[in-house]
Parts: C-alpha cells; sequence; structure tokens
C-alpha cells in the first residue's frame, strides 16, 4: 500500500508545473524515504531530478519501493482540479500499481474530490550523476535569475556565465547586439533571500541554451534562492530547495568554435 | 558556431 498526504498541496501543483514542459512521461520511485523522480528530455540536453522526503508527507506509507509510470500531461491536468488550499493525498496499490489515486480535499473538509490517473509502464534510462566538487557555487535570488535569463533571452538563446571571485557575468550576443548583467555578492542580512553569495574554487566561463534555462525558472515559485553550481566542461546544476526536499536541473554545455 | 553538448557525454546511463 502506498500513501502520501500533503497538506501544502499548492506544492505539488507548483512542482508538476515546473517539470511539465521538460518531460512528458516519468517514473514517480516511490520508497520509505520519499519519492524522487529523474527524467531527461527528449533531446537527452537537460535532467531534471527531484526528490521529495517522507517527512514532508503526513500519513507517508510506502510498504515496498515501487514506480508510479506517470504521463506528466495528464497528471497536470488533473492537478488543474486540486483548490490551491487543499490537502492532497496520493493512493496506489503497490503491488499492482495500474492507476494513481489523487484524493483532493479542501480546508474546511466539506469537498473532496477523488481522481485515478491511469499508469503507464515507461522504461527510462537512467543516469548516475556524480557527486561533483564544483569550480564555482553562486547562491541568488530566484527571481533575479530569472529575470536575467527572461532578459538576456531578447539578445539570443545562448548565454555566456562567467564566474569570478567577487562576480557573476550572463552575457548575451546576438543579431540586434549584445547584453549583459553583472551581479556582485552582497550579504543582507537582514534579508538573507535578497543576498548574491559566490564561492570560488576557480574562475569558470561556460556557454547554455537560454531556452532550456528559462524552462528551468519555472521552479522559481518554489523557493526564494536558486543555486547554480558551475565546473569547466560539465553541465551546469541549477537547484531550487525546499524544506520537503529539491529540484534539480542539469543542462549540458555549449561548445563555441 | 555553438554546439550543443549532449548530458549522455557527461552522465553515465546505468
Amino acid at each position: 500500500m502506498f500513501e502520501a498526504r500533503l497538506t501544502q498541496g499548492a506544492l505539488l501543483k507548483r512542482l508538476l508545473d515546473s517539470v511539465k514542459e521538460l518531460v512528458t512521461d516519468a517514473n514517480f520511485d516511490c520508497s520509505e524515504t520519499g519519492i524522487s523522480l529523474q527524467a531527461m528530455d527528449n533531446s537527452h540536453v537537460a535532467l531534471v531530478s527531484l526528490s521529495l522526503r517522507a517527512e514532508g508527507f503526513n500519513p507517508y506509507r510506502c510498504d515496498r519501493g515501487f514506480s508510479l509510470g506517470v504521463n506528466l500531461n495528464s497528471l497536470n491536468k488533473i492537478m488543474k482540479c486540486a483548490g490551491n488550499e487543499d490537502v492532497i493525498t496520493l493512493k496506489a496499490d503497490d503491488s499492482s500499481a495500474d492507476s494513481l489515486c489523487l484524493l483532493f480535499e479542501n480546508s474546511s473538509n466539506e469537498r473532496v474530490s477523488e481522481y485515478e490517473l491511469k499508469l503507464m509502464d515507461i522504461d527510462q534510462e537512467h543516469l548516475s550523476i556524480p557527486e561533483t566538487d564544483y569550480d564555482a557555487t553562486v547562491m541568488m535570488p530566484s527571481a533575479e535569475f530569472q529575470r536575467i535569463c527572461r532578459d538576456l533571452m531578447v539578445v539570443s538563446e545562448s548565454v555566456t556565465i562567467d564566474v569570478s571571485k567577487d562576480e557573476i557575468k550572463f552575457t548575451a550576443e546576438g543579431e540586434l547586439g549584445t547584453g549583459n548583467v553583472k551581479l556582485k555578492p552582497t550579504s543582507t542580512i537582514d534579508k538573507p533571500e535578497e543576498s548574491i553569495t559566490i564561492e570560488l574554487g576557480q574562475t569558470v566561463s561556460l556557454q547554455f541554451s537560454l531556452k532550456y534555462l528559462s524552462n528551468f525558472t519555472r521552479g522559481t515559485p518554489l523557493s526564494d534562492q536558486v543555486m547554480l553550481c558551475l565546473s569547466d566542461n560539465m553541465p551546469l546544476l541549477v537547484e531550487y530547495k525546499m524544506d520537503i526536499g529539491y529540484i534539480r536541473y542539469y543542462l549540458a554545455p555549449k561548445v563555441g568554435d | 558556431l555553438e554546439i550543443q553538448e549532449l548530458l549522455t557525454t557527461f552522465f553515465v546511463q546505468v
């Protein structure tokens, strides 16, 4: 028997909203420690890795590990039927899981809706992501990163990210001209969510697709801060951390001529 | 010209 009840159902709505553009079908791997998902986009350029800890649900029950093969478009359609204040419960019979039950209860509990989503068999290749000691780790307000991606998209569909000890610089060059945004570390004690920090092993400069980065910023509502990890000739890691877990996006770099 | 790398170049499929 699998049951996971999340009081802040809106979180699940936002999480699914932040992956729906990237992947269409994915396996939710459920175990007694929690729920995780790893999926690449069709072009194998980007990957999303989601992890929700069992402690974040109440109750959480997963008698034995199993996978829920889900078409994310269909799941998103059903999630649209949940109110933002609803408590969401996921249930499945973990022996013969051929469907996932979703229960939406409103706060005063006089409205309960129940949906069943047909599950699919998805054989997905799994990537092993090595623990990396990154050359640069940048923390910044997630809204700031979203704005930089959106602004520089008007100039080009590629962005070069340069990180040095006291600056992170985003540069775009295109037909119309060029644009760049430079951020300096700040540490506003009273507003930690506004702070910008740079942890530098060595300077790094990499080029990425802004189309994918903009797509990743769908995770902005999940966290005030976003973490960017860069290492030379390694995929970029973009992480939005939540109390209940994290959503991580990996993006392979572009190599110039 | 920029070439977009693939993740499978960096991460091993298991």
